[in-house]
């Protein structure tokens, strides 16, 4: 038997948005320690990792751990149909084929459920080493969702390219080329607004522009991003689900010329 | 064109 209780259903509303063009289906994994998903994209060259932890849920029932396979198109179909001040709970039996996502509005004076039904998924599930990063660069959100979509207009590609002066995105195109540097920048009045770096080697990557941009869609989870930046490892790009957990996803650089 | 290299070269199954 599963419960999941999320009071601001509008995160789970946010996290399917931000990863159903990404990956097709996938199976979401629930255990003691919170519900998540790892899944890869269908060349492979991209993976994203969620945890909602146990503790950010009202109620948080998983009797045994489970995995429930999922098509993500039609979960964020169903998703779309509760409203963005709604509660939302996830229901299933063991052994069955289906999934409950019941809608409460803040009011109690509208409940709906819709029953999706569950898929068979043969997914690999890979171990993801901590690393240490030669770079981390924090910085907002919606600052590098316009670094990406702005670049994409240009080229295909961006290097990102970290030193002391800053961190540098740059793309080149048939009709010319663009180079974008955010100094280090932590005197703000705002926290979320800072752009701080932590560097111990420079860096330098080739990253598809193309994933990245669908990495920006999980922008409204969270104002900050943080990219984790070595070497010869895929970046990470991380957005902070608030009191629950991340969405992090890896991308794999293109090899230099 | 730079290659693309893939996620399962760099974190193995588990």
């Amino acid at each position: 038997m599963l419960e999941l209780r999320l009071v601001q259903g509008s995160l789970l509303k946010k996290v399917l948005e931000a990863i159903k063009d990404l990956v097709n289906d996938a199976n979401f994994d629930c255990s003691a320690t919170g519900f998540s998903l790892q899944a890869m994209d269908s060349s492979h060259v991209a993976l994203v990792a969620l945890l909602l932890r146990s503790e950010g849920f009202e109620h948080y029932r998983c009797d045994r751990n489970l995995s429930m396979g999922m098509n993500l198109g039609n979960m964020a179909k169903m998703l779309k149909c509760a409203g963005n001040d709604d509660i939302i709970t996830l229901k299933a039996d063991d052994g069955s084929d289906t999934v409950t996502f019941m809608f409460e509005s803040p009011t109690q004076d509208k409940i709906s459920d819709f029953e999706m039904k569950l898929m068979d998924i043969d997914s690999e599930h890979l171990g993801i080493p901590e690393a240490e990063y030669h770079a981390i660069v924090r910085m907002p959100s919606s600052e590098f969702g316009r670094i990406c979509k702005d670049l994409s207009s240009i080229g295909d590609t961006v290097v990102i390219s970290v030193t002391k002066e800053g961190v540098k995105f740059s793309t080149r195109g048939d009709i010319g080329t663009a180079n974008i540097v955010c100094r280090q920048n932590n005197t703000v009045d705002k926290p979320e607004e800072a752009t701080i770096i932590e560097m111990t080697e420079p860096v330098s990557l080739t990253f598809a522009l193309r994933y990245m941009n669908s990495f920006t869609k999980a922008t409204p989870l969270s104002s900050i991003v943080t990219l984790s930046l070595s070497s010869d490892l895929p970046v990470v790009v991380e957005y902070k689900i608030a009191e629950m957990g991340y969405i992090r996803f890896y991308l794999a650089p293109k090899i230099e010329e | 064109v730079n290659p693309q290299r893939q996620i399962t070269s760099f974190f193995s199954k588990t």
